[in-house]
C-alpha cells in the first residue's frame, strides 16, 4: 500500500493511495489546504516542423507539442517514519524518482528529486519537468525572481513593452528561475525554490513547473555544433540530484519565509569534518 | 599554504556567456568543471587554515563533497569524528545535517557537551542506484545543527555499540 500522508507542527502532506502521488498539503499553523498533484512530465524535443526547422538544443527549448508526456501516473513508494524527519520515498520509473521530506520543526516541505539517466534508445530528445498543478485561480499570471532579487510578475502570452504575438506556446512562456518561483490567489501563495537556476512557467492557471533536467539529440544552429547530449562519466548520461522547498501560506505572510529560506538555501552551511585529534595552533 | 587566487580566477573564466548558460561544447565545459575543482581543491586548505586559526587547534580536515549522493568515507569509516559546520549567514540557522555512516546507534554532543538529538534512516535504493561504486554506506546519520550567525559549531559523533540481547539464564 502506499503512504497516506506524513505531518510535523507545521505542514501535513496527503498522498493518493491510489496513485502514489501528492494530493494535498496543509499549512498547519494558518489553517490552509491546497490540492495539489505533482508529477514528472517530458517535453519531447523538436527536431523542426513545417514553420520552422529551429531544433531544439542548448541555446533553444522548443517542444514539439505543447503536452507534455507523464513518466508515471502511479508511483511505487514506501515511508520511513521518524522522529526527526518523515520520508516518503517516490519511484516514477528507472530513471526518475523523489524523495519528498517533512523535518520535524521546520516550515517548509523538501521534494529532493533524482532525474537521469534520460534514455534516448526512443530517438527522442527530452526536457524532464516537475510540475504542480492546483486549483488556484491566478488569471494567467505567475512570479519569478531576477537573479535572486526583486521578483518580477509574469503574465502568460504577453509582454509589458510590445505588442506581443505568442508562436511558441510553451517555450515562449518559459522564463528564468535563479532561486524561486510562485504562483498565488487572494488568500493562498505556493512558492517553489529551487537549489540551481532553472527554467520554469505556468502553462495553465494553477499550474507552475520547473524544467529539472534535458537531453537532446540535435544541435540548435546557433553556434554551439553539438547535441545537449552530456554522456557523463559512464557514457549513458548525467544523473541530477537536486532540491525544491515548497512554501504554502499567505500571500502576506510568503515573502518573510522564502526570503530567508532562498537565502539559507544560497549561503548554505558548510560542513567540514575532522578525527577531532589535533595538535595546538596559532597563526605565529 | 594555499591561496583563493586559483578559484578566483576559475570563476572569472566562467564569466564567459557559454559557461554561465551551458552553451559550450563539451569539451569545454568539462573544462570549465576542472578549474572549478582545482579551485575549490585550493579554497580547501584556505578554510582548513581558517578553521585551525579559529578553533586553535591544527586538525586533519576532510571535505566531503559527494555528501548528496551519501558518500563520505571519514564519516562511514570512523568510529569518532567531528563535524563543523560553518554559517555565512548574519543570523543564527538550524541546519539538518545527514552523514552516512554504516552503524546503527550513534552518540552526537553539541559544541558545549550537550547531547543532541539524532536517529538513523536507511539510505534509499534510488542513491544506492546512482553512486555506483563510490560508496557503500547503508543508513544516514540525522541530525539537527544550530550554528550561530557568521561562525561555526563543533558537534562530536561516536559510534555506540548496540546494546547486546539479554539471553537469560537457565534455571534449574
Amino acid at each position: 500500500k502506499n503512504p497516506t500522508s506524513i505531518e510535523n507542527k507545521f505542514y501535513r502532506v496527503t498522498f493518493d493511495p491510489d496513485t502514489g502521488l501528492i494530493s494535498n498539503i496543509q499549512n498547519l499553523e494558518k489553517q490552509i489546504s491546497l490540492p495539489v498533484n505533482q508529477s514528472y512530465y517530458w517535453y519531447n524535443a523538436s527536431s523542426g516542423n513545417e514553420d520552422s526547422s529551429q531544433t531544439s538544443g542548448a541555446y533553444i527549448f522548443r517542444p514539439n507539442q505543447s503536452e507534455p508526456i507523464s513518466i508515471s501516473q502511479n508511483v511505487r513508494s514506501y515511508l520511513v517514519k521518524n522522529s526527526l524527519v518523515q520520508e516518503v520515498y517516490q519511484n516514477f520509473s528507472a530513471w526518475c524518482s523523489q524523495v519528498v521530506r517533512l523535518y520535524s520543526d521546520q516550515k517548509y516541505l523538501e521534494l529532493e528529486w533524482t532525474v537521469g539517466p534520460i534514455p534516448r534508445r526512443d530517438s527522442n530528445g527530452k526536457e524532464v519537468i516537475s510540475r504542480f498543478d492546483t486549483n488556484l485561480q491566478t488569471d494567467g499570471l505567475f512570479y519569478t525572481d531576477a537573479n535572486g532579487r526583486q521578483i518580477l510578475q509574469r503574465r502568460r502570452n504577453s509582454r509589458d513593452t510590445w505588442a506581443f504575438k505568442q508562436t511558441e506556446p510553451v517555450a515562449g512562456n518559459y522564463y528564468p528561475v535563479n532561486s524561486r518561483i510562485f504562483i498565488k490567489d487572494k488568500n493562498i501563495q505556493l512558492t517553489v525554490l529551487t537549489d540551481r537556476s532553472q527554467g520554469g512557467s505556468s502553462i495553465v492557471d494553477g499550474s507552475m513547473e520547473l524544467m529539472v533536467h534535458r537531453r537532446l539529440l540535435y544541435d540548435d544552429f546557433r553556434g554551439v555544433g553539438e547535441a545537449l547530449l552530456e554522456p557523463g562519466q559512464y557514457m549513458e548520461g548525467l544523473v541530477v540530484r537536486g532540491k525544491h522547498l515548497l512554501v504554502l501560506d499567505t500571500p502576506e505572510a510568503s515573502a518573510n519565509v522564502h526570503r530567508k529560506l532562498a537565502l539559507q538555501q544560497y549561503l548554505s552551511p558548510q560542513i567540514v569534518l575532522s578525527t577531532g585529534q589535533g595538535a595546538p595552533y596559532g597563526k605565529g | 599554504t594555499s591561496s583563493s587566487l586559483e578559484l578566483r580566477q576559475a570563476m572569472g573564466v566562467a564569466q564567459h556567456h557559454d559557461a554561465v548558460t551551458g552553451t559550450a561544447k563539451q569539451h569545454v565545459n568539462d573544462d570549465y568543471a576542472l578549474r572549478l575543482f582545482k579551485g575549490w581543491k585550493a579554497c580547501q586548505v584556505v578554510v582548513s587554515n581558517a578553521l585551525s586559526s579559529l578553533m586553535g587547534t591544527k586538525e586533519n580536515f576532510a571535505f566531503c563533497n559527494l555528501l548528496n549522493i551519501s558518500v563520505c568515507p571519514s564519516t562511514e569509516a570512523s568510529k569518532t569524528f567531528s563535524v563543523l559546520i560553518y554559517n555565512p549567514l548574519a543570523r543564527a540557522v538550524t541546519q539538518y545535517v545527514r552523514l552516512p555512516v554504516n552503524g546503527t546507534l550513534y552518540a552526537v554532543k553539541g559544541p558545549a557537551g550537550e547531547s543532541i538529538a539524532s536517529e538513523v534512516v536507511p539510505v534509499s535504493k534510488f542513491t544506492k542506484d546512482v553512486r555506483r561504486d563510490k560508496g557503500y554506506a547503508e543508513r544516514e546519520l540525522v541530525f539537527p545543527g544550530q550554528i550561530p550567525a557568521l561562525g561555526f559549531s563543533k558537534f562530536t559523533v561516536e559510534k555506540v555499540s548496540a546494546p547486546e540481547r539479554f539471553l537469560g539464564t537457565k534455571v534449574k
